[in-house]
């Protein structure tokens, strides 16, 4: 439900 | 070889802290040197006029066409919908290839749209105009090596992609394939744009701005690039072309929007959230010092969102001294998407846990806040012409405001 990509993109890094 | 790496870098460094000293003595103001004898705006001006509803996942980005006169939305729900922001109805429904869309785009004709994002693909589709919810795919452009953060179509045959693989691409739609590749950045391209289609620049500019802390003026026949700047040492999260298409403002992680002219090759203002908030919140002490009208109030409520832990008449309130609203108040004020008011006077900023702040670029004042949405604000978009704004959320909808003209 909250999981966003553009965020996760940068948690990814 | 690594030793001579590390000398050449050092030596670059030395070389590029020279050329920003000697820009530095010859830089002799910034904007807002020059604006004091202008009157402060006080009030925001966008009026609410529709929401468009029909997503059922959060919405990664929003474009408006260049007629003004369709919207573009595209949704983690796996869809791309193209409304009418007039009439809020939707005029197609574009079923994508790949659900994990970070960007997507129109043609300026309105004929293709384009979506990208973690598939590191760019899919193009043409815009049925008889079946309303149709997929038709007319090239699918693989090339990138990780996530296409942006994209934007230059014409109705080429189109551009920024990329996590720290690349940017131009590809030809008619040949399937990819025409240039943009190589500078050192780190992630988060972010690009396009100058305004009335500049003099449109058809062959482009810029970017990158995990690198570097914003970079591009030239689509050139594969290096054609001006840099030095932003920040955070992300250059979001980046937007001024209206003239001769200045630029890039958003960071840091919480700053800093507007750089690409004539004079230098910084000309700097727009920093928490400064800004506490100017605002200072002016509002000095006109209503009761508690529940300040700054501080507003952002308690926006943090919490419309959950009921909002709702106490009695926000704990902190003096302006005690307050650091940099660590206690916003935990991520890094800048997701910027973009300006039709005359340039006022800047659109969302930052990714306060909303979207509107600033009095001239006298570098924020203002005021585009609030409504019931989830964070990706994005606020004025149309072409300056009739209508466009916000979109994580909320699952966008929103049509409306400038109030006096």
């Amino acid at each position: 439900e909250n999981t966003s990509l553009a965020p996760l993109v940068k948690l990814a890094r | 070889v690594e030793d001579k790496i590390r000398t050449a870098k050092t030596e670059c460094k030395q070389l590029y802290d020279q050329i920003n000293r000697i820009k530095g003595k010859i830089q002799d103001t910034q904007l807002m040197n020059l604006s004091h004898g202008v009157n402060s705006l006080h009030e925001l001006n966008l009026q609410p006029v529709r929401t468009l509803k029909g997503h059922n996942n959060k919405i990664s980005d929003v474009k408006w066409s260049q007629d003004s006169a369709s919207v573009l939305s595209s949704s983690q729900d796996g869809f791309i919908i193209i409304w009418d922001p007039f009439t809020g109805l939707k005029k197609s429904a574009i079923p994508l290839l790949s659900q994990w869309v970070l960007s997507s785009a129109i043609s300026p004709s309105g004929n293709l749209v384009a979506s990208a994002g973690l598939d590191n693909h760019c899919s193009v589709y043409r815009v049925s105009r008889d079946n309303r919810i149709q997929q038709n795919v007319i090239s699918i452009f693989k090339g990138h090596t990780c996530y296409i953060s942006a994209t934007e179509f230059l014409d109705e045959r080429t189109i551009l992609t920024a990329s996590g693989d720290m690349t940017c691409a131009m590809w030809d739609i008619p040949k399937s394939k990819r025409v240039t590749e943009f190589i500078d950045h050192l780190g992630d391209v988060l972010t690009m744009d396009l100058p305004p289609a009335n500049t003099g620049r449109y058809g062959h500019n482009f810029i970017t701005g990158g995990s690198d802390g570097y914003a970079y003026l591009w030239d689509v026949r050139q594969p290096n690039s054609a001006q840099s700047f030095f932003i920040s040492d955070s992300d250059v999260s979001a980046i937007k072309f001024f209206n003239n298409g001769e200045s630029f403002m890039a958003g960071s992680d840091d919480g700053s929007a800093r507007l750089f002219d690409l004539r004079s090759d230098c910084q000309i203002s700097t727009y920093s959230f928490s400064d800004g908030l506490l100017q605002q919140h200072q002016l509002q002490q000095q006109h209503h010092p009761h508690p529940h009208s300040h700054a501080y109030s507003r952002i308690q409520k926006n943090r919490y969102g419309s959950s009921s832990s909002s709702t106490s008449s009695y926000p704990i309130v902190k003096t302006p001294q005690s307050l650091n609203f940099k660590e206690s108040c916003i935990e991520d004020q890094g800048v997701i998407s910027i973009d300006f008011s039709s005359s340039g006077r006022l800047m659109y900023a969302c930052y990714a846990d306060y909303g979207c702040a509107v600033w009095d670029i001239i006298k570098g004042e924020m203002i005021g806040k585009v609030d409504g949405h019931r989830n964070r604000i990706n994005a606020v978009k004025t149309s072409p012409d300056g009739m209508a704004v466009v916000s979109s959320s994580w909320d699952m909808t966008l929103k049509v405001w409306t400038p109030v003209h006096q």
